[in-house]
């Protein structure tokens, strides 16, 4: 992370919407500031007021090419995103949205409400990072409304300006919300087997479920495997005691917590041809030594053996595993069976005898 | 700016420049007497943003650095605020 001192030198912050776009409605560009400010103030002592006249600290306006005395001109669709003024007087803390891209509150677009958040960090005097996993990096990323959207760099940042909030029980950067892993509606990106352990992973976080031990370990992906992006799609455990983690159309071959030198690799050199751009899930059969990745309602085989993919694929999922008829998300297997996982469904599946052996919710494997 | 001859697609040169200079740039500081000139050349600044975005530092446009400048992102500078 960096910053620029000395930041504010007061904890109370006015903000002001002065204008809006006309691509979301007021009440949803109100929702989405209100909720960039609160991503900052629950791991700060900073409380944001909302002014709706007159000279707030941090105003907040929507502009496209040169819009009013700001120096920065904005430059049409996509490219430059909306820009921000460290802490000061005048333009100072001040936030810039460039009306000539499309805002949303979804995944389309570009989601106002992370774009407000990261340009609400410059207002309360941090810079951009280099941790491609943190909020402050440059780069848009889209990343999952369930999901806190701070990873342990941006609060570092922030806290080593204002500190943590008067009631934190201890100084180390706090997450402070992660998916409910015993919500109604979990669902999951990504399952893979290590060894005796079963690894769900969602957005920035997983879980180690142990056979014997009721309780899952959870932890943040940066934390076990650094390298590694978070919201990964898809992952299996090979033949050779390695687990490998696809997002979009790169993978990388992790052995322990190491992740191998010269990843992430493209999945098409896995066999994949060029139109392929990502993997929704993968499964090695141990005993058969192949490993099916699923892409939409088909599936691909793999050889571990010969390190190719088979030919006469992809063929439709439903062929081979009959029942499982909705995109996989997710699937690994465990003491032969396959578990088969969709939104906040599972299905434990005899590919010997090819047939659903029945249905549970996502999250049977957790001590809810 | 060392570019490779494929490369030299009018536009993403300009892009390219553009980013440089946008992001790059570092904004001489007007309090200081006889401003130092942005004497950092085109390859400087494009080793600095590869090192930035943790890829391969060569200072000469490639393929990823290109793709990397293409993402949409944030107006704000990654060096000298």
């Amino acid at each position: 992370y960096g910053f620029t001192l000395p930041g504010w030198k007061k904890n109370k912050l006015t903000y002001r919407i002065v204008n809006y776009t006309p691509d979301m409605s007021k009440e949803d560009v109100d929702k989405a500031i209100e909720e960039a400010f609160k991503v900052w103030s629950v791991v700060t002592p900073l409380i944001f007021t909302r002014i709706h006249k007159g000279i707030a600290d941090i105003m907040i306006a929507f502009g496209t090419r040169v819009h009013g005395h700001c120096p920065r001109y904005f430059d049409g669709p996509l490219g430059v995103l909306a820009h921000a003024f460290p802490p000061g007087n005048g333009l100072g803390g001040d936030v810039h949205f460039d009306e000539d891209e499309d805002w949303t509150t979804g995944s389309s677009g570009f989601n106002l409400f992370l774009v407000a958040a990261h340009e609400f960090g410059h207002a309360l005097g941090l810079s951009h990072s280099k941790d491609q996993r943190a909020l402050m990096f440059p780069n848009y990323a889209y990343i999952s409304p369930s999901e806190f959207p701070l990873s342990p760099d941006d609060i570092s940042g922030i806290q080593s300006i204002y500190g943590s909030p008067p009631n934190a029980p201890d100084e180390r950067p706090t997450t402070p919300t992660s998916p409910k892993i015993c919500g109604s509606q979990m669902s999951f990106d990504a399952i893979t087997t290590l060894r005796r352990e079963v690894i769900f992973l969602k957005g920035r976080h997983l879980w180690r479920v142990y056979p014997d031990n009721p309780e899952a370990e959870r932890e943040l992906i940066s934390v076990f495997w650094p390298n590694v992006t978070p919201g990964i799609e898809a992952a299996y455990e090979n033949t050779k005691d390695q687990i490998l983690l696809f997002k979009g159309n790169k993978f990388w071959i992790v052995s322990g917590y190491q992740v191998l030198l010269g990843y992430p690799k493209s999945i098409n050199t896995l066999g994949f041809p060029k139109g392929v751009k990502k993997v929704d899930a993968a499964v090695c059969n141990k005993n058969t030594g192949k490993t099916d990745f699923f892409i939409g309602d088909k599936y691909w085989r793999f050889d571990e053996n010969s390190q190719s993919m088979e030919k006469g694929y992809p063929r439709p999922t439903v062929n081979e595993f009959p029942g499982i008829s909705q995109r996989v998300d997710a699937v690994f297997q465990q003491k032969g069976l396959f578990y088969f996982f969709h939104g906040s469904k599972q299905w434990e599946f005899d590919p010997l005898a090819k047939k659903v052996i029945r249905e549970m919710k996502s999250n049977s494997w957790f001590n809810c | 700016l060392p570019t490779h001859p494929e490369k030299d697609n009018e536009g993403d040169a300009k892009l390219v420049q553009n980013y440089l200079n946008k992001f790059y740039a570092v904004e001489p500081d007007p309090n200081q007497l006889g401003w130092k000139i942005n004497s950092e050349s085109g390859s400087e600044k494009l080793q600095k943003m590869q090192q930035f975005f943790g890829l391969k530092v060569t200072g000469k446009l490639d393929n990823e650095t290109l793709e990397m400048m293409k993402k949409p992102r944030c107006g704000v500078p990654d060096v000298g605020l």
